[in-house]
């Protein structure tokens, strides 16, 4: 999924 | 990515590195809590699920398996270490740190995103992180005298969440549909607990003293 996806966070 | 977030993980990466400086330079883990390193060690086997399954970028990729390896790393450490286990403070990290997982496993099951086996393990894993820390406030509440690694160590690991607050709040600003409320809520707790260790750690930065906790 592209950044600013759901869980794209550490 | 925007640079709250990139200081955040840096901060993050940071305290990790203090973390196994601390152990391999001093063969010591005295003031460190193995409960808070077992912990983090679920909370990032279980927020990470995805790892091989939702690519997203190298920097998450690699971020994702140094988060899960040092954990890991220290864990084992701390329990098969020959010299260093030998340091641990069993009889002050006696914080019963089940309750705390069985405590964000059923908030998990009532508060998630979606109920999915990745998303109840990913609220799992945020809710987990706001109280990890809990046995390693309470060990050095006990021991009294902070190291100076050890005093780093958790500062870092408290700052790091605080710049992720900065980050969502940005976002929240910059990104019409961005709502990620369970991690800013569970976030904002999580940077809560550590305001008394903030303020003490202050100090004693103000007095150029060894950082003294109240019994």
């Amino acid at each position: 999924p592209p950044e600013g996806s759901y869980h794209d966070e550490l | 990515m925007n640079i709250f977030r990139f200081a955040g993980d840096m901060t993050h990466l940071i305290s990790i590195l203090v973390l196994l400086l601390k152990i391999y330079a001093t063969k010591s883990c005295s003031g460190i809590s193995l409960k808070t390193q077992e912990l983090y060690a679920l909370v990032f086997l279980t927020r990470y699920l995805d790892l091989f399954t939702d690519f997203i970028s190298v920097y998450n990729t690699i971020m994702k398996l140094v988060f899960i390896a040092s954990s890991l790393a220290v864990v084992c450490c701390m329990r098969m270490h020959r010299v260093v286990r030998r340091s641990y403070d069993k009889d002050l990290d006696t914080f019963r740190h089940y309750f705390l997982i069985l405590a964000s496993f059923v908030l998990a099951l009532l508060v998630n995103e979606k109920f999915t086996f990745q998303e109840i393990f990913w609220a799992f894993s945020i809710y987990l992180e706001a109280l990890a820390i809990l046995p390693q406030l309470v060990l050095l509440q006990r021991s009294g005298n902070v190291d100076n690694l050890t005093g780093q160590y958790v500062f870092f690991l408290g700052a790091y969440r605080a710049f992720y607050i900065l980050n969502w709040i940005y976002r929240y600003f910059t990104e019409q549909h961005f709502s990620r409320w369970i991690a800013c809520v569970s976030g904002l707790v999580q940077t809560v607990l550590y305001a008394d260790f903030f303020y003490y750690y202050f100090i004693s930065w103000k007095n150029n003293a060894k950082m003294q906790l109240p019994a």
